[in-house]
């Protein structure tokens, strides 16, 4: 493993935990989409089927089963919780997030690596996780008051993309053969969704002003 | 050589 990929798992857990203080201890998901909470749930249980089948590392298990437990619970907080599902921005958050699964499962069925079940599913999870920050994203334009805790939740996921693309560059020169498309492509994608975020992200930064994103 | 895999990623 290198730094950048111990890095980007780092912001991603981090990322999470910063997701989990804010609906866990202040009892609030305000300005958080539960469409791309429940896309990513979806994500990594599409992606995670090897959980039990193949062992890779101690790491890469407790990984697995700290974003499946965290992506099913923050659902569950949103959706069940009594307190969390009341600061919900119900009709703010309006993003048609079911559409996006049958194009990303054709797209899998058709551009993958391996036509195998496991595979398949693997590679949908690759490109609905691309786009499953978008309800996110349209729901910020929406929110007049980015709380700074949304607001790093954010950031932290961008730049987890980020450092996965230094990851598979540092792996491109270090590892024989290493070449793989699909990740490498969808994971370019899914980072460019975050420019504008980061722009506006770090502007309110530079000039010390509250994080607003222009509708 | 066997391509390299990158499921051991997440």
């Amino acid at each position: 493993m290198n730094i950048f990929r111990l890095a980007g798992d780092m912001t991603h857990l981090a990322s999470v935990l910063v997701l989990l203080l804010k609906i866990h201890t202040i009892k609030s998901c305000a300005g958080i989409s539960l469409k791309t909470q429940e896309l990513f749930a979806i994500v990594f249980a599409s992606r995670y089927l090897d959980i039990f089948t193949d062992f890779i590392s101690l790491y890469n298990t407790l990984m697995k089963l700290i974003f499946l437990g965290s992506s099913f619970s923050i659902v569950w907080y949103i959706r069940r919780h009594k307190l969390v599902r009341r600061s919900y921005d119900k009709d703010q958050d309006t993003f048609r997030h079911y559409f996006l699964l049958l194009p990303c499962f054709i797209l899998a069925l058709l551009i993958n690596e391996k036509f195998t079940f496991k595979e398949v599913m693997w590679t949908f999870s690759l490109y609905l996780e691309a786009v499953a920050i978008l309800p996110q994203l349209v729901l910020l334009q929406r929110t007049k008051n980015i709380d700074n805790l949304t607001g790093q939740y954010v950031f932290l996921l961008g730049a987890y993309r980020g450092l996965y693309i230094l990851n598979w560059i540092y792996r491109y020169f270090t590892e024989p053969h290493y070449v793989h498309w699909i990740p490498w492509i969808s994971g370019l994608v899914q980072t460019l969704l975050y420019a504008d975020f980061f722009y506006y992200y770090f502007e309110s930064w530079k000039n010390n002003k509250k994080l607003q994103l222009p509708a | 050589d066997e391509k390299q895999s990158n499921h051991d990623e997440l």
